[in-house]
């Protein structure tokens, strides 16, 4: 409560006339600035020790989650920037369900987001603009912000679990045009590298299921033609080969187009490439991984 | 980048149509290829707004203080060398686009920089605004402001939102309860805003959301603006006793904040009501706290 007290006794403070319109001297501003975010740093402990109640769930156990507090408006936070995964506790104190952007500063790199249930959820790594990077008080190696939706239930808090992937494929998926289809091709594909990383490598079926999915997306869009194009490009080194490509292309005129017998064809090598694999190194494993292109 | 570097390419460069486009299921946003500016929003029903922002500043006025018509502009008196603010030059290029926002840029490597934002699902524009440092090399204080132009016919008339008591009805060079005489164009014409400023007509309603209090006004028809940050250079006599000049590291200092532009039909209840809820969820943001995780597996967790 004396924790507490503090923050109110500075809110207090901040009702005068001079701190709500700023027509206090430069030096009370200062003093302003350290009470309120004294109270603030000190109140933060209050939350704190209520969120690692909540999930620890055992008093008995010493604290699993240290939280932070990231001064977001200037898209800076120490503990992201560093860490390889990282909870992020989103919590709505309206009594109604809303819909809010979270923006997480982070360095460059491939990022996946799990909501509370473990799905992996649809996000955007954004680069912070410049004039931002160029604030004279921000000290920050962020370059970038991971971007997701949070649904949050009223009066309540959601975790969300961020971990940074070493490999990541899915470039070059431009999404300027024919947003709807383009979402949804890419929570298939999320879908797909969450299947994936279930397992220790890829086989066909999932492959195939996966045209399949495709398949029906694009099959509900007029403007790209019924049979969708599959074209493979990947390269065979023997049993260390590189990469499997599917390339999903909307325009037939821009690449090749290959009829079914063709397509069986390219099933069959896929199906010998990957065979091959699973008997190869881990490391072996580990490079195959499909690139999808829109 | 891969789209900066496509566009670089002249192979490729006819893939790029001279209008930009940001969109989502509720509205998409226009950008003029060539003049960088906003000019439309068109939404679902058909209809189009045009719509752009543009950033200007108000030159100071300067004076002994001694009497009114002589009064500087200060930390309580905003008191403009003028009625006509100077435009300060922005042009909109394609930021980041993805499975969540799409994004417009735009950076005059200066004082102004801006990112228009619309987010997948959501149904309304985010301006990511960052002002400063204001530059006093020419010993004119300045204050900053945005305006968010439109076509709608507002007569005048726009709503603020009364220190968040509740929307009232406000008029250019008219109060509701005596006849007025304003010295002061603009200033006179200026009300605070704590979370929101609307103009509407038959047609649409336009409302700006704000991340903290400002002063706004509609001082040209169609068009809202609203004060972002302000750098002075002398005292106004009423108090203080000196300039509203503040610094960070010997630079101006820089401001960031965000406008949320909400667009519905005036007549339209189910949007009103959502528009009073989008108030509160952009003033009561969900507090965000950060863990490192390094002990605790995606598993575990």
């Amino acid at each position: 409560m004396f924790v507490l007290n503090e923050l109110k006794g500075a809110m207090g403070i901040m009702q005068h006339h001079d701190a709500i319109t700023g027509t206090e001297k430069q030096h009370v501003t200062h003093d302003y600035v350290r009470l309120l975010d004294a109270a603030i740093e000190d109140a933060i402990t209050i939350a704190r020790q209520a969120f690692n109640k909540m999930i620890q769930g055992d008093a008995l156990k010493p604290p699993i989650l240290s939280y932070d507090r990231c001064r977001l408006n200037e898209s800076s936070c120490h503990t992201s920037e560093q860490s390889q995964q990282f909870v992020v506790t989103v919590y709505n104190h309206l009594a109604w369900q809303v819909n809010e952007p979270i923006r997480i500063p982070v360095l460059d790199g491939n990022y996946a987001v799990y909501a509370p249930n473990g799905d992996l959820i649809v996000s955007q790594l954004v680069d912070i603009p410049e004039a931002v990077k160029r604030l004279p008080s921000r000290k920050s190696s962020a370059t970038h912000e991971i971007v997701f939706i949070a649904h949050l239930h009223p009066l309540s808090y959601k975790n969300f679990y961020v971990t940074k992937k070493h490999k990541i494929t899915k470039r070059n998926i431009d999404l300027s045009e024919n947003k709807k289809r383009k979402n949804e091709f890419y929570n298939d594909i999320n879908d797909y590298w969450k299947k994936m990383n279930e397992k220790s490598f890829i086989d066909l079926k999932a492959i195939e299921d996966n045209i399949g999915s495709f398949n029906n997306v694009y099959k509900d869009d007029v403007k790209v033609p019924e049979e969708p194009i599959f074209i493979k490009n990947g390269g065979d080194s023997g049993r260390d080969f590189k990469d499997f490509n599917i390339d999903v292309m909307k325009d037939s005129k821009s690449s090749y187009n290959p009829d079914t017998e063709q397509l069986e064809e390219i099933i069959k090598e896929a199906r010998r490439l990957i065979e091959d694999a699973k008997h190869t190194s881990a490391r072996g494993r580990a490079a195959v991984f499909p690139k999808l292109n829109d | 980048d891969e789209m900066r570097m496509l566009a670089d390419d002249p192979g490729v460069v006819d893939h790029f149509p001279e209008t930009l486009f940001v969109q989502n299921k509720h509205m998409k946003l226009e950008v003029n290829g060539t003049s960088g500016q906003i000019i439309l929003i068109s939404q679902p029903d058909g209809t189009d707004i045009k719509y752009n922002i543009k950033f200007y500043y108000y030159p100071a006025c300067v004076g002994d203080n001694w009497i009114a018509e002589r009064r500087s502009s200060g930390a309580y008196i905003f008191r403009p060398n003028g009625t006509n603010p100077t435009e300060v030059p922005t042009s909109y290029v394609k930021g980041a686009s993805g499975p969540v926002v799409d994004e417009l840029r735009s950076d005059n490597n200066d004082s102004v920089a801006n990112t228009v934002r619309v987010y997948k699902d959501l149904n309304f524009i985010e301006n990511d605004w960052v002002v400063g440092p204001i530059d006093i090399s020419d010993d004119v204080g300045k204050e900053f402001i945005v305006r968010y132009i439109t076509d709608i016919v507002n007569n005048g008339e726009f709503y603020t939102d009364s220190n968040g008591r509740q929307m009232l009805k406000r008029k250019l060079f008219q109060r509701p309860q005596w006849n007025v005489s304003l010295a002061e164009p603009v200033s006179g014409n200026y009300y605070p805003v704590v979370n929101k400023i609307t103009i509407e007509d038959d047609k649409a309603k336009i409302a700006v959301l704000t991340d903290r209090s400002e002063g706004g006004s509609a001082l040209t028809e169609g068009q809202v603006e609203l004060m972002l940050h302000r750098r002075l250079l002398h005292d106004d006599a009423f108090g203080v006793g000196e300039a509203l000049n503040e610094t960070e590291y010997g630079k101006g200092m820089v401001v960031r904040g965000r406008h949320r532009i909400f667009l519905s039909k005036p007549d339209s209840k189910s949007s009103h009501i959502e528009e009073k809820k989008l108030v509160l969820q952009f003033d009561l943001q969900p507090q965000v706290f950060i863990s490192d995780a390094k002990d605790l597996s995606l598993n575990d967790w």
